[in-house]
């Protein structure tokens, strides 16, 4: 048997005030590792502790996948996200995606980044947060508009990592029709007030900002569930 | 037909995001 951590914050954040939080430490018989401070974490976002606890086990396998070092670097976001280290370096979203949950720009994605940016991905979490991320997904130069070239070149990647078939001509007729759908004040880009409007009336937009597993971590780690027995068993 | 899609929906629907992915490894 390896080497199990002690846990010892079980409480929800909804039950418990920030003030409250408690620093996690693990003591194992093998090692002695500092745990993230899991109360915290989960404080503001959909997810309860034990969740939080849950993906860390996920964080762990991802972040120790090619560097052993406990971050999330481009390279393991990459290979956890494709399943595959053959697969090119480049992809567009992946790329975005990863600039993203790295909130700190430095480089790599930390615990807390991972767990604060997948909550924007909760299928509870309110459409307006999932809409405001979303936009900064596609604003791709991040000049605070979704541009045509911007949507032309998302378009083209999307294509070019799937089987779809599309012509060019029918690539520049569903840029124009999309701008005509969001681009209300006709001024060649889409902003962030007309994105609000144009997801309020598009909502299936933002389908791709849900994902249904977050609904029931615990089960898809069974993992964690035979280390909370050991840690209450402590 | 994708040509009458809108191109957020198009990107929708073909997960271009991946991030299912992170739950299967």
């Amino acid at each position: 048997m390896g080497c199990l951590p002690t846990k010892h914050v079980r409480d929800s954040p909804r039950s418990l005030g920030v003030h409250e939080a408690v620093a996690v430490s693990a003591e194992s018989s093998c090692e002695k590792v500092d745990l993230p401070d899991f109360l915290n974490i989960a404080t503001g976002t959909p997810f309860t502790v034990s969740e939080v606890e849950a993906l860390y086990d996920l964080f762990r396998k991802i972040s120790n996948s090619v560097i052993k070092d406990g971050l999330i670097h481009k390279e393991e976001f990459h290979v956890a996200l494709f399943r595959s280290k053959s697969k090119k370096k480049q992809n567009l979203f992946g790329d975005r995606v990863f600039d993203l949950f790295d909130q700190k720009g430095n480089g790599v994605i930390e615990f807390g980044e991972f767990i604060r940016s997948l909550s924007v991905f909760h299928p509870d979490t309110p459409e307006e947060q999932k809409a405001a991320f979303a936009f900064r997904l596609y604003d791709l130069r991040q000049t605070g508009f979704i541009e045509r070239h911007e949507l032309k070149e998302m378009v083209l990647a999307l294509l070019d990592e799937s089987n779809l078939d599309i012509t060019s001509d029918a690539v520049e007729m569903i840029v124009d029709t999309t701008f005509d759908q969001a681009d209300v004040n006709r001024d060649g880009r889409i902003d962030q007030e007309e994105w609000n409007v144009f997801t309020k009336d598009n909502p299936y937009v933002l389908r791709n900002m849900s994902l249904p597993y977050l609904k029931d971590i615990t089960m898809i780690f069974p993992s964690f569930v035979i280390h909370s027995e050991v840690s209450e068993a402590d | 037909q994708p040509a009458s899609m809108n191109a957020f929906e198009l990107i929708s629907l073909n997960r271009g995001l991946n991030l299912d992915n992170l739950f299967e490894t």
